[in-house]
């Protein structure tokens, strides 16, 4: 048993929820925060066989895009308030980050 | 060290949160959400050591019930606003969904 | 690659986050509630690789400390609504509840 932790962006959320569910998987969602732009994403949690791991990895490679998406940076340098202009810095926001754990014991109790 | 995770109704919550208290676990209770009813239920995050596990595995089966519960499920075919008619499918939810997971180092900061 | 879960105080929040940042670590935050005190905390979720698990201790342990609070606990016998005086205990709350997984596999889809 496995248990695949997805931390997903919250536009792919609806469809990678359903497009789990239309393959039959199990899953929990928590809502959740990314560290680096902070602004909510969602973790899903899917409990799976050991042979349906790739099967979940390319159900949220269909569902879940790649986006970029623009940060303001402020510069470090101390100016009068008002005068600093910040510099958008472009990053890519990956369609799923995916940790795969062991699972030693799985119960439905 | 092991780590408990276990997904249980929101209704059970106090009771288990009670029952692992009396008997000394330490935990950490997370906000989640069932893939499939959608509905909230709580992911209690257990870190005991190896020779617990059996006895938070009791604790949560004494404290949490399987409940039945019915979802309305519309028909797929494409009918006239107003006319489709949901027809109610039974599924039992468990008392808890449990994984124990392997620590490989444990730390109190 | 491991997962490090790290429960922290709210207060040290900010601080966690922003040394991890510093230090080019990526992670992922989950709003979550300490079992014994019911207070809300934030449960951190950290992978990197093998080597970095050191260095995420260490910018955890700068930057969380440990807090003395006081929890009122009611006597358990039965007394008139009103009379019984709830006798403060002091609980010491760790910096940093810190849980160390192996992940089998790691991937950014
Ligand atoms: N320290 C850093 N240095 C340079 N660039 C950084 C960075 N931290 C984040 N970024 C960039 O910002 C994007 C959003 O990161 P965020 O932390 O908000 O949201 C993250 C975070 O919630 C989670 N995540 C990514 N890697 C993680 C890890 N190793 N551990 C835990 N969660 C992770 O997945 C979300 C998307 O991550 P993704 O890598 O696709 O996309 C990242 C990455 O392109
Ligand atoms: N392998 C797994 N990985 C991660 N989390 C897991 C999991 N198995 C269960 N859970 C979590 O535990 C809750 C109760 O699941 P249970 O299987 O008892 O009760 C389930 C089950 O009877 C039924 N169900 C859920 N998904 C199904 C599916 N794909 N096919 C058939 N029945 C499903 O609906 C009930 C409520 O499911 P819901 O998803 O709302 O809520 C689930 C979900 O949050
Ligand atoms: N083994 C474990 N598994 C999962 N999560 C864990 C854990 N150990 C600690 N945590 C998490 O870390 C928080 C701080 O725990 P700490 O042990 O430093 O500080 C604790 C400890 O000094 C005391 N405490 C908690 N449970 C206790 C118990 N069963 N017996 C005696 N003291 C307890 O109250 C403080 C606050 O506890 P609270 O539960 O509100 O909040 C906990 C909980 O959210």
């Amino acid at each position: 048993m496995k248990l695949v932790i997805a931390v997903i962006q919250d536009k792919d959320r609806r469809r990678a929820t359903d497009a789990l569910l239309e393959k039959g998987f199990k899953f929990t969602n928590v809502a959740s925060t990314g560290g680096f732009l902070r602004e909510g994403n969602v973790t899903f949690f899917v409990g799976v066989e050991d042979d349906q791991v790739d099967k979940v990895m390319e159900v949220l490679s269909a569902s879940c895009k790649a986006r970029e998406q623009f940060v303001n940076v402020f510069p470090p340098t101390i100016e009068p308030i008002g005068t600093c202009i910040p510099s958008p810095v472009r990053v890519m926001v990956g369609g799923a980050t995916v940790f795969v754990i062991s699972v030693d014991k799985y119960a439905r109790i």
